[in-house]
């Protein structure tokens, strides 16, 4: 564990614990789009097969559970809460998602680390995390205004990935043949599809005005 | 060799 990863991950929980204030607070999940929801539950779900077989530390199971039981608990309150269910915009949030499945899953059955059962799943959750974002990021722009509490959101779950970034230059230069090529291709793409949120997000900070994306 | 390294990293 080095100090990138530690910030990456402690960045990542932040995320999700500021959509799940958003929600809870506002009891709303206005501005949310589900889909990216359904797609990092996916992530997790196919990532963190190995939670019961391989025991890496108590640090390393418990930030599994939370961020699987999190994501499922935010798409089961999105889909099938009584109250949070009707603030959903369905109507914004079209993004045909089944695609980036579809493309993860032929992508992790040609680039793997082996072929293995577990191997592909975890090549398919990486494929398919750098493109989770893509679903909320059009649904913002659709909705124009962006409230504080879901703009935060958006803006930690990109920097833990950037994190993830200087944690992997770390360990490339500090432990000997570290080589996790899948992951140092698919965390650029996913940093670099938050690019022009970044920069919106630090423009609207500047100005302290409202996060505002162009249409 | 580095495959078999496990995924030590959320």
């Amino acid at each position: 564990m080095n100090i990138f990863r530690l910030a990456g991950d402690m960045t990542h929980l932040f995320s999700v614990l500021v959509l799940l204030l958003k929600i809870y607070a506002t009891k709303s999940c206005s501005g949310i789009s589900l889909k990216t929801q359904e797609l990092y539950a996916l992530v997790f779900l196919t990532r963190y097969l190995d939670l019961f077989t391989d025991f890496i530390s108590v640090y390393n199971s418990v930030m599994k559970v939370v961020f699987i039981s999190s994501s499922v608990a935010i798409v089961w309150c999105m889909r099938y809460h009584p109250l949070t269910r009707r603030t959903y915009d369905k109507d914004l949030d079209t993004f045909r998602h089944y695609i980036l499945v579809g493309v993860s899953i032929i992508l992790a059955l040609l680039f793997h680390d082996r072929f293995t059962f577990r191997e592909v799943f975890w090549a398919f959750s990486i494929y398919l995390e750098a493109v989770a974002i893509l679903p909320q990021l059009v649904l913002l722009q659709r909705s124009g205004n962006v409230d504080n509490l879901t703009g935060q959101y958006v803006f930690f779950l990109g920097a833990y990935r950037a994190f993830y970034i200087l944690n992997w230059i770390y360990r490339y230069f500090t432990e000997n043949h570290y080589s996790r090529w899948i992951s140092w291709l698919a965390g650029f793409v996913q940093t670099a599809l938050y690019a022009d949120f970044f920069y919106y997000y630090f423009v609207s900070w500047k100005n302290n005005a409202k996060l505002q994306l162009p249409a | 060799d580095t495959e078999t390294v496990p995924h030590d990293e959320l």
